[in-house]
């Protein structure tokens, strides 16, 4: 996907398995056989068209339709997600945003009244949100994403520092700056040996 | 260092540069070569001590020493970084924050009084900082960007979603939880058919 994206910008219209295969590390039939099962067809000899290959993969990667998701947290990182307009940009829409504290329930923030937490399989029953994010201290991150899959989200999105343990068919992403630190500590020690 | 650090839980001992090669996509040549550059060395038919190479690994990327760095912006992410706890675990020092409104300059923040801009080139000076974190409005993220880069830092991490342009000789790496909710996306329809 990134690979494509990357040609995509060199103006070339089509791409075969092979070029694909050295850019994503996967063997050329493997590519092939990946495709296919996407729908994806190319001609032989000419390869993929490269538009046509983008929308069936990202088709592919669900990331075609528009995914509902609830916040549970509304401290800095609930708040800062709330005014980030690349999420809807992305096909990525927060539908409702909960919270335990007394003193911030019933606010408004960024448009949506903040719910209590009680009121969580109600929100995630009439909103259809597939999605959960979890923005609240480690101490309370497994019990909240429980009660998010409990009521029926099928991915969550954890801002915690705190390996979740939830059933196996709920997918769960950590968001870990401390990656992203050590890469840019890695790039600045890279640079400076140029 | 991925694939080391999956195979280091597995409690063998050794490594050898074939199977490094096989779980990084690198040829077993590169991988020996490499790994000579950064001083690791490996015995012949037995491989290379896991632990050791490790360490020569962390060393060589830059994470065995500690980073310090000036964050700029006491806004939402800006208040959240400042009470991560994971940050100081792993080696990375938030030694000062600095803010250009007026009524969040002097302010205490995670035992840091928030320093206003002018003071950019004398905190950098005074603290040795070399990686300078951006979390203002995505229309000053250039500007400040630039400002730490004339200060002395040599690595930006960037979470406005804008991209920077600074000279080639900073590090630069952008934070964008789009990437991070797109994988969910596609990890829950993966799950769906499964
Ligand atoms: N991933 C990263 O790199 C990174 C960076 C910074 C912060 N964090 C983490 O993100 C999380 C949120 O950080 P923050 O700065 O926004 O914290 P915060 O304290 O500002 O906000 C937490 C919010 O969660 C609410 N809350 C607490 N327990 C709850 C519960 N059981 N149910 C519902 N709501 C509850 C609180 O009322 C509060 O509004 C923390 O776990 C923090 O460690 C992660
Ligand atoms: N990477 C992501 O996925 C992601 C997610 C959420 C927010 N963001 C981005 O992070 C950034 C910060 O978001 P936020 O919610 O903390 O914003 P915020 O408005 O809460 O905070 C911004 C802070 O920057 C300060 N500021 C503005 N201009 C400045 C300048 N020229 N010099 C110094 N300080 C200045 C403001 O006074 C304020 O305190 C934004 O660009 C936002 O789009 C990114």
């Amino acid at each position: 996907m990134r690979a494509l994206q990357a040609r995509g910008e060199t103006e070339r219209s089509h791409i075969n398995s092979r070029e694909l295969g050295e850019a994503s590390g996967v063997a050329d039939a493997q590519v092939r056989k990946d495709l296919a099962s996407i729908g994806a067809t190319g001609q032989p000899g000419v390869g993929y068209a490269i538009p046509e290959l983008m929308e069936d993969l990202r088709a592919s990667m669900g990331l075609h339709r528009t995914w509902k998701a609830v916040l549970v947290g509304a401290g800095n990182i609930g708040r800062a997600l709330l005014a980030y307009p690349r999420f809807a940009e992305e096909g990525f829409d927060l539908v409702a945003v909960l919270d335990r504290a007394p003193s911030v329930v019933g606010r408004k923030l960024a448009g949506h009244t903040v719910q209590p937490m009680s009121a969580v399989a109600d929100v995630i029953r009439r909103t259809g949100a597939e999605l959960g994010i979890v923005a609240v201290p480690p101490s309370e991150a497994q019990i909240v994403a429980e009660m998010l899959v409990h009521a029926g989200v099928r991915g969550v999105l954890n801002f915690a520092p705190r390996p979740l343990r939830l059933s196996g068919s709920v997918a769960v992403v950590a968001v870990d700056f401390t990656e992203t630190l050590e890469r840019l500590a890695f790039e600045t020690t890279m640079k400076r040996s140029l």
